[in-house]
């Protein structure tokens, strides 16, 4: 369906603004190197399918390649001004403090707790839809501990936070045409889109009604 | 409501 489709190419668009702007400009000025981390865990623990030849379809196993390939070199392409860029990787390091050992702990709890069968690849499926609900939190955590925003950023939040929203319809059509119901997804997916509805405040003021200013 | 048998999204 097409929230599906859209909310794909939203998650899709988040990337590709991320690294086009780290690549151009060469610079990580407002990236939460935490809240990249995290996702690259999210991917690896979720499409841990794409090795059990659990064949979905042709555009599910591009997608799943694609995610997890993009995480996994934004992680490297960050880590790489450890050494290029010292000054800058430490400033990211030291905007960075976010405790997401809470993150990790609870979203393994909830994995353990919530999941459809008890096996490992669908605890780490659950825990790894329960990480992405709060993986977006270290990079709005430093976004309103700087309190000004690189387009970059507010883009790329933008961007995921759409990703999530859509997702949401995505759900409610399916339950309607298919009668189908994904509980963890759909749990998880709104308390994903919670986070982000502040955001989307900041962003509509800022951004659409033209508001130069300080973010709150 | 019938539980996905598979994960088909992303």
């Amino acid at each position: 369906n097409l929230f599906r489709i859209f909310g794909d190419l939203s998650h899709l668009a988040s990337i590709g603004i991320l690294l086009h702007t780290v690549r151009s400009t060469q610079s990580i000025d407002g990236i939460s190197f935490k809240t990249q981390a995290l996702y690259a865990l999210v991917f690896m623990t979720r499409y841990l399918d794409l090795f059990t030849w659990h064949w979905v379809s042709l555009y599910n196993f591009l997608m799943k390649v694609f995610f997890l390939a993009s995480s996994v070199y934004i992680v490297v392409l960050l880590q790489q001004f450890r050494t290029k860029n010292p000054i800058a990787y430490k400033e990211m390091v030291l905007q960075d403090t976010f405790k997401i050992h809470f993150l990790l702990l609870g979203s393994l709890v909830a994995g353990l707790c919530f999941h459809h069968r008890f096996t490992l690849l669908e605890i780490l499926w659950s825990f790894s839809v329960w990480l992405e609900s709060v993986a977006i939190l270290p990079q709005l955590f430093m976004l309103s501990k700087s309190g000004r925003a690189q387009s970059l950023t507010v883009h790329y939040i933008f961007a995921l936070g759409l990703y999530r929203f859509l997702y949401i319809f995505n759900w409610i059509w399916r339950y309607v045409s298919e009668a189908r119901v994904d509980k963890i997804a759909v749990v998880a997916g709104i308390v994903q889109t919670a986070m982000y509805s502040d955001f989307f405040y900041i962003y509509y003021k800022k951004v659409i009604r033209g508001n130069a200013g300080n973010l709150p | 409501a019938k539980r996905p048998a598979v994960h088909d999204e992303l």
